[in-house]
């Protein structure tokens, strides 16, 4: 009787081992699939990421102007190419959406006195390159001056 | 004194004679005897004057407030006597006698004479020579003119002045005349340089067109290709992305 | 590092490449 439950006990470890071993194989092949998909989404995502970033380098160099999003979810504004003495001196500000969802102008640097009434313009607007291109008029201005 | 300018004026021009003086102050010149000597006459004709003066000046002053005859008359007398003196020392001293000594003596300047006759001869000889001037400007000036107008012309006065040709030549004319240079032959030198100035001009000019034509196709080739690009990288772009980046978290 | 990785393509995939792509339209508008 105890040889037969051994030889059983043996036959029931074997197939045990065949279902782990069929099944370890199978996560190895989930993994695999898994791994490749991931490393072709990724750089899927590296290349396109790249791409992006060309064009917003070209986009900075061409218009004057680097956009970035910073802490407090603000995106903030920074204009080069303003003085003609020092191209590369900065003119910035930041901008949010306040708690009734507009645009809100904070931190400009210089500061401008102008800023609130472009603030109020494109609000009702909505003309968000119009702005743009009346804040740097005004930094523009304000070297001159 | 004598005045050149005046001894040169014509008859008619010459200076009226003064005006006459009062009959009351030539009576103080002639009662002053002619036998005396001329210094002396001057004297007495000063001294009588101021008396005359005085006695003229009396009735004015009778009417006055506060005038006292007997005050008036004795200080005129006083000063008579004062100007008496007076006129006694300049006697002496000779100053009165010196008043008269110009008039005896001829006004021999000879220095203003010479003077005189120089600019005579400089009046005459730039007078002479604005005419002959005058005369090569109307020349010109009917040579300017068309043939038929400039016979018939009424306006243009040739006055012939014969000069010697001693003077012609010494005048400032002879310089101009002579050098003179050649404006024809100039003219026409320049005319070469400027047919080549013509032919890069026009060289110029369709050069720049060319430029032009050239610059207007590639702005038009690279909106095109903006166009294209365009289409193809934004095809769906949002509305409003700055609210979509500030929501982004 | 699998876990990892896909953590990194999830965040590339709904955060990263949307706001570059705003950028990008953004300064297309401007």
């Amino acid at each position: 009787d105890n040889l037969l439950k051994l030889i059983a006990e043996v036959k029931d470890k074997k197939q045990e081992l065949e279902v782990l071993t069929a099944n370890i194989q199978d996560l190895k092949e989930e993994y695999s699939r898994k791994k490749e998909t991931i490393s072709t989404a990724n750089k899927a995502n590296e290349e396109r990421l790249k791409r992006l970033q060309k064009s917003a380098d070209l986009y900075k160099d061409r218009l004057g102007l680097e956009i970035r999003k910073i802490y407090g979810d603000k995106l903030q504004f920074i204009f080069t190419n303003i003085d003609p003495k020092h191209p590369e001196n900065p003119f910035m500000f930041s901008l949010h959406l306040n708690e009734a969802g507009d645009y809100e102008v904070s931190d400009s640097a210089p500061h401008l006195e102008c800023l609130a009434e472009f603030q109020e313009n494109v609000r009702k607007t909505n003309n968000f390159s119009a702005f743009l291109a009346n804040v740097r008029k005004a930094f523009t201005a304000m070297v001159y001056n | 004194r004598q005045s050149w300018r005046r001894a040169s004026m014509k008859e008619i021009n010459r200076r009226r004679s003064l005006p006459p003086f009062h009959q009351g102050m030539t009576e103080l010149s002639r009662s002053i005897s002619v036998d005396l000597a001329e210094s002396k006459r001057l004297g007495a004709l000063l001294l009588s004057s101021f008396q005359f003066s005085v006695q003229k000046l009396e009735p004015f002053l009778k009417d006055a407030q506060d005038f006292s005859l007997e005050s008036f008359k004795a200080k005129a007398s006083f000063l008579s006597q004062e100007l008496e003196h007076f006129i006694g020392s300049l006697e002496k001293d000779g100053i009165l006698q010196k008043c008269f000594e110009d008039s005896k003596e001829k006004a021999l300047d000879l220095n203003l004479e010479a003077s005189v006759a120089e600019m005579k001869e400089y009046i005459t000889k730039f007078s002479l020579e604005r005419q002959t001037w005058d005369q090569l400007l109307l020349w010109y000036q009917k040579e300017a003119l068309p043939e038929e107008t400039s016979r018939g012309s009424v306006e243009t006065k040739i006055t012939e002045v014969k000069m010697e040709p001693t003077s012609y030549l010494r005048s400032s004319q002879n310089e101009v005349l002579y050098t003179k240079p050649d404006y024809q032959k100039i003219l026409q030198n320049q005319n070469k340089v400027f047919d080549c100035m013509e032919l890069v001009i026009d060289e110029l000019q369709g050069s720049m067109k060319q430029l032009h034509t050239f610059m207007d196709e590639s702005t038009q080739c690279l909106q095109k290709v903006s166009v294209q690009l365009e289409k193809r990288s934004m095809q769906q772009l949002d509305t409003s992305p700055a609210r979509k980046l500030l929501r982004l978290h | 590092e699998l876990d990892r990785q896909e953590r990194e393509v999830d965040e590339d995939t709904t955060v990263t490449i949307p706001a570059a792509v705003y950028v990008a339209q953004l300064y297309r508008r401007i």
